[in-house]
């Protein structure tokens, strides 16, 4: 493998958006891009990663290679990361590092890195990406991150319902409640604004505060997020990169007892 | 009290 990002902040923001959900991850690298799926501890929150060779500058991979890190080990070298260097990420052919190169060739510095791959034995979950949703909603990530901070303070528990006059994001603390009602919009100043519904029926879920905290650490990969909803499955937080790829997170829902 | 589902309650293992 021999994949070069122009800017090293790419993969580290990919990186950060996960790493503090699961604790090690495979990628498996194809001539078409990197992909990766882990779920954490808990089993309730799976991480998809996919990085098309349309985000590199120059991308090869000539033979199909796994590789498998600790994600708290990958960020510590990935601090080094900053927008006026490239990384380039090297993998052998019998893979046991990844070298990590930063450039800088305005400042005539580069800097290198090698970290020691692991064996992962990780159960791998049948996703279908193209699963049926019952709704859809494409909104603002700055405008979700805020209402997952705000409301997640004051209960454990947060629901998601959508209805035809928008989407709802409540909770229901011991002393308090709250409750954010967002409603379809066209920004045509700034489309990152824009919040818009597709749905087939409404739905009403509830989710453990806890992930949606850990979700929104993705929202620096993209000004977007996509929603998808369906009674009694799991929820898709989705985050686009410009570039093609993003990073997924299915979250299982709650039900009441 | 709500009760956490799991994701391999939805998905299969591959």
């Amino acid at each position: 493998l021999e994949a070069k990002f122009d800017d090293s902040t790419i993969f580290k923001k990919i990186i950060d958006s996960f790493k503090d959900s699961v604790t090690q991850i495979n990628f498996v690298c194809s001539e078409s891009g990197i992909e990766a799926q882990a779920i954490d501890d808990s089993r309730v929150l799976l991480v998809t990663v996919s990085i098309p060779p349309s985000c590199f500058e120059s991308y090869r991979c000539d033979r199909p290679t796994t590789i498998g890190v600790y994600l708290a080990s990958l960020a510590k070298l990935l601090k080094s990361a900053n927008t006026n260097s490239s990384l380039t990420l090297y993998v052998a052919d019998k893979p046991d590092e990844l070298l990590l190169l930063f450039e800088e060739p305005k400042n005539q510095k580069s800097m290198e890195y090698k970290l020691k791959l692991v064996d992962i034995t990780a159960d791998m979950l049948e996703v279908d990406s193209d699963m049926k949703s019952d709704v859809t909603v494409e909104m603002s990530s700055v405008e979700f991150t805020k209402t997952v901070r705000d409301l997640t303070q004051l209960s454990d528990s947060f629901t998601v319902s959508v209805t035809k006059d928008g989407i709802v994001f409540s909770v229901q603390g011991d002393t308090a409640q709250g409750k954010v009602l967002l409603q379809p919009r066209e920004d045509l100043a700034d489309e990152s604004n824009n919040l818009s519904i597709s749905m087939s029926k409404t739905i009403d879920l509830s989710f453990a505060s806890k992930y949606l905290l850990d979700i929104i650490k993705a929202a620096s990969i993209s000004n977007k997020i996509f929603l998808k909803f369906s009674d009694d499955t799991p929820a898709l937080f989705e985050f686009k990169m410009e570039k093609g790829g993003g990073v997924g997170f299915y979250l299982a829902p709650k039900y009441d007892d | 009290l709500a009760k956490q589902d799991k994701l391999e309650d939805f998905f299969d293992f591959i």
